[in-house]
């Protein structure tokens, strides 16, 4: 799935992927 | 490091040198945020551990339009934590060869 990105006023970029499933808490 | 329902992790290996470092932040406890996180997913950025601060990185989250104003607080904390235990766990260890 492609990263989306945002890119911050102040030049810093943000990219959103999905959770690491591993990393998920156990509900 | 406390447990603020915002998880921040290396996104990348730490050799010990490099002062920008990748790092990856996501919400694992929704519950615990006042506003609604927006987007679900984890947020990776870079860090320079010598010039920035966590809390500005927080605030250009929540300028960005991940969090609410409220958590920017909660979110810098986490920031914090992670960065705190990277130059903790650095002074500790000799870095490697590159």
């Amino acid at each position: 799935s492609s990263a989306a990105q945002v890119v911050h006023s102040a030049g810093r970029r943000f990219i959103v992927s999905p959770v690491p499933e591993s990393r998920l808490r156990e509900q | 490091a406390e447990d603020t329902g915002v998880r921040v992790e290396l996104a990348e290996e730490d050799d010990g040198l490099k002062t920008s470092i990748a790092l990856k932040l996501w919400v694992e406890d929704p519950r615990r945020l006042k506003g609604k996180y927006r987007d679900g997913g984890a947020i990776e950025f870079t860090f320079d551990l010598e010039k920035e601060v966590p809390e500005a990185v927080a605030q250009e989250m929540v300028e960005s339009g991940f969090f609410h104003e409220s958590d920017a607080k909660i979110v810098g904390k986490s920031i914090r934590d992670r960065v705190a235990l990277i130059k903790w766990r650095r002074e500790r260890t000799v870095p490697r060869a590159p």
